[in-house]
């Protein structure tokens, strides 16, 4: 391997070493090879500048760029681990590790409850996740009425806000996860375990010596 | 509808595609 010298890394700011990147994370550095392939095509559909902005990830998340998304708008913020309005490669790669059938099933509870923790103050509240719920509803075009809302999020959080001070903790969370699996299946992506073969053409690309690995 | 009110509010949240992130690997 590593016939073919890249030439596209200068492209790249903040493309970090992939044997680094492995060695931080569930990937072998084949995977970080193959995961750059998936971050080329993204990174490149709007600006060709290396990075993923706000508008590539939407694009690669709908396949329509111009629909604004709640739950996209905060994938990318927290993805975009640095706060630069952008993520990087090493940024990504961090960040779908989370996501790898292998992660620590505690690296994955405590990114939904980031995820859903949409103004960072530590608790999910009842006001958060009544703008999701909206937000949902508006994605998939259904509506629900007001009072049904309600009710939806009085049985949200009379089983999951245990002490009943009108907000969820991590604690809570922890629990309410540990009682209700299903809610973290979205955190693990399936794809991540095939990566090579989704994305074969690293092999071309690879600078790596296999050796590496 | 009734039916919503079985599940909790996590549970539809998660149904939203822009959680959903194997979109990323459709090409």
């Amino acid at each position: 391997m590593g016939c073919f010298q890249s030439t596209s890394r200068k492209q790249f700011p903040g493309h970090e070493d992939p044997i680094q990147l492995a060695s931080q994370t569930a990937f072998s550095v084949s995977e970080v090879e193959a995961l750059f392939e998936l971050f080329k095509s993204i990174s490149s559909s709007v600006i060709d500048d290396g990075l993923i902005n706000k508008e590539e990830l939407q694009l690669a998340l709908f396949k329509n760029r111009k629909k604004e998304n709640l739950f996209a708008n905060r994938i990318f913020d927290l993805f975009d681990a640095k706060q630069k309005g952008v993520i990087d490669f090493g940024d990504f790669v961090r960040a779908l590790n989370v996501f790898h059938p292998n992660a620590p099933q505690e690296d994955k509870i405590n990114f939904s409850f980031k995820l859903y923790d949409l103004d960072g103050t530590g608790y999910i509240e009842r006001q958060e996740v009544k703008q999701m719920l909206i937000a949902l509803l508006c994605e998939s075009e259904m509506k629900l009425a007001d009072e049904t809302i309600e009710l939806i999020l009085d049985k949200t959080f009379m089983e999951a806000d245990t002490n009943q001070d009108g907000k969820i903790d991590k604690s809570e969370w922890h629990n309410f996860v540990a009682q209700n699996p299903s809610l973290l299946r979205i955190m693990t992506l399936p794809y991540l375990r095939d990566i090579t073969t989704t994305f074969p053409s690293f092999v071309f690309n690879s600078e790596v010596d296999e050796i590496a690995t | 509808s009734a039916a919503p009110v079985t599940m909790n509010a996590f549970e539809l949240i998660s149904t939203s595609r822009g959680l959903n992130l194997s979109s990323l690997f459709e090409k």
